[in-house]
């Protein structure tokens, strides 16, 4: 249901080639839960951002949904982003705008009411413990609470699949889990598909499969040198 | 030789205050080590910045080395600056320059020859495993090269006082434990103080003294309900 086939992602530097990805075969069954580990540097952003069609490879396919999302026009792309729920290593979060309104706006791509809207949006807040900094601007929230508000916008729009790159980088153990609690319902309780990007030996345990990638290539198992 | 004395943090949202620090006596020795550790929005973040003469305290005095800094003319808070190597949550790496640049920048503030100060980069970029990626601007790194480029402008100052929020929260455990490594010599060997905040209960065991923050005050317990 997510392939990437013989995918490869090449960046110039200068005359220098930076080879990111080299080769990957990746897939997701509808309702799996996949994490991946690696080494930092090792290209785990670059995979994530390919499979959320928010980047081209420079060679190979990008599958989601069973759509080779290279021949897809801007309307169709438009729609598939729409069962997409992102969270970026960095958050991307809209600085002058309320954490209230930053998981708003993500909410304005579906088709529901004003006050529908806001009731989920109070709710999924509550839901990683930021009731009390709703009206909070980015830089009025610390580290992990921007971080949960990034998750927030993400799972607000109830997404098909769930890409997330180091959920829980800024957060304590206890938040930590809190979240993991709301991602694991997500996936056995209603069936979504997720691909984590995580360096947290302890939260991959919770998924079905771990994917290691090193050094621009995928491993099903620990490769022995390095992870 | 650092020291806070019943500090208060308080922020206004409108009307409403926002207590992010509630009277906080910490104390730290010369060359001592200490982790603080605690939930996401306790006013971890908020402390360092005080102690690194970043912010003010709404009520309450700061010393270090032995000097309250509200009472320091500019001439001399650039001096103190100068012996403070400061790791921040979110980096503060200056966009458009390389990462070996972004690292000279901060060694301009020392009396050293143009290439002594090559030579200093090179080496300590090379000892956060960024050797091949020196030329690289933020935007060319991943998330873990990233927190790496900061953690090394800090380490070239080869600062008295090495003051660090969260610095392994993108990298894997390799990366982390080559990075730990580093700030035990500098420790144990150079007598540097360390105050570091992270979210590793792993890294923080290697400190001589963890401290926790919570909801603004600080224990020395784990406090019982959470942490
Ligand atoms: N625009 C770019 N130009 C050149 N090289 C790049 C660029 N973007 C990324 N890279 C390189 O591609 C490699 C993969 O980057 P990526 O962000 O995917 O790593 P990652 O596995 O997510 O790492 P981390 O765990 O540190 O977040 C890195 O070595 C990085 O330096
Ligand atoms: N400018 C501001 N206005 C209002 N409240 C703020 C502001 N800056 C921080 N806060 C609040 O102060 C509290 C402490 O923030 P701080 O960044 O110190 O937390 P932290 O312990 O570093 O958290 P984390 O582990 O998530 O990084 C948080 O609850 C935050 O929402
Ligand atoms: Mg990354
Ligand atoms: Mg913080």
């Amino acid at each position: 249901v997510v392939k990437t086939e013989n995918v490869e992602k090449t960046y110039m530097q200068g005359k220098i080639p930076v080879h990111a990805l080299r080769g990957i075969d990746f897939s997701v069954e509808e309702g799996e839960y996949v994490a991946i580990l690696g080494p930092s540097g090792s290209g785990k952003s670059t995979l994530l951002n390919l499979i959320g069609a928010l980047d081209v490879p420079t060679k190979g396919k990008v599958f989601i949904s069973g759509q080779d999302i290279s021949e897809l026009n801007s309307r169709k792309r438009a729609e598939l982003r729409r069962t997409i729920g992102f969270v970026f290593q960095f958050y991307n979060l809209i600085p002058r705008i309320s954490a209230f309104k930053n998981v708003e706006l993500s909410l304005s791509v579906k088709n529901i009411s004003r006050s529908e809207r806001k009731k989920i949006v109070k709710k999924i807040l509550t839901d990683v413990g930021l009731q009390d900094r709703m009206k909070h601007a980015p830089n009025e929230l610390s580290g992990g609470q921007q971080q949960r508000v990034a998750i927030a916008r993400a799972l607000a729009l109830d997404p098909t699949y769930l890409l997330m790159d180091e959920p829980t980088g800024n957060v304590d153990t206890k938040t930590r889990d809190m979240i993991m609690k709301l991602i694991n319902q997500l996936n056995k309780e209603k069936g979504r598909t997720i691909i984590m990007i995580t360096h947290d030996q302890f939260i991959a345990k919770d998924s079905d499969r771990i994917e290691y990638l090193v050094d621009g290539k995928l491993y099903h198992k620990p490769p022995k040198e390095r992870i």
